[in-house]
């Protein structure tokens, strides 16, 4: 494993803790879809799938339980926690999952690299991922003033998958016949979906203001 | 023979 994959992991894991500070400690889930939570929820169970059946490391374990564990937790809290969601912008928060869900499960049945359920879900939890955040991208632009839990959560979220990249390039320079099409591009369009909010996050840390981004 | 590392990623 090279450095930009395990800095790229440990973001990842950043982004959950930050996520569950909030949520536990501040009792309040304001500005978070609920939405792109739950997508996360079947991007874990349809990519970890493999957890019964393909032993990988120690490492690659633990961290499927924790995503896994985590993403059913978060739910668990906006939907049914009775301080938490009462918090939840429910009325903000309307992005349809299906109109998401349904298309990366068509090209997924298209477009994968073997047809065995296993690469077919793990293409589908790919396609799924990298329009997860669009809900809460959403969310963002509508109520604007991001607390600045919220905003590291996603800015967290949108540094895992640029070391992701990096760890990609890095692979395909030192690993023969490394080459995965469709988690790369999966993975550069859901990078690209932060650019723009990257962009009002580094322009407010440069105002040292306030995150809000423009109507 | 080419190894399967196309599911070693999280």
């Amino acid at each position: 494993m090279n450095i930009f994959r395990l800095a790229g992991d440990l973001t990842h894991l950043a982004s959950v803790l930050v996520l569950l500070l909030k949520i536990h400690t501040i009792k309040s889930c304001a500005g978070i879809s609920l939405k792109t939570q739950e997508l996360y929820a079947i991007v874990f169970a349809t990519r970890y799938l493999d957890l019964f059946t393909t032993y990988i490391s120690l490492y690659n374990t633990l961290m499927k339980l924790i995503f896994l564990g985590s993403s059913f937790s978060i739910v668990w809290y906006i939907r049914k926690h009775k301080i938490v969601r009462r918090s939840y912008d429910k009325d903000q928060d309307t992005f349809r999952h299906y109109f998401i869900v349904l298309p990366c499960f068509v090209l997924a049945l298209i477009i994968h690299e073997k047809f065995t359920v296993r690469e077919v879900l793990w293409a589908f939890s790919l396609y799924l991922e990298a329009v997860a955040i669009l809900p809460q991208l959403v969310l963002l632009q509508r109520t604007r003033n991001i607390d600045n839990l919220t905003g590291q959560y996603v800015f967290l979220l949108g540094a895992y998958r640029a070391l992701y990249i990096l760890n990609w390039i890095y692979r395909y320079f030192t690993e023969p016949h490394f080459v995965h099409w469709i988690t790369w591009i999966s993975g550069l369009v859901q990078t690209l979906l932060y650019a723009d909010f990257f962009y009002y996050y580094f322009q407010s840390m440069k105002n040292n203001g306030k995150l809000q981004l423009p109507a | 023979e080419d190894v399967d590392d196309s599911h070693d990623e999280l």
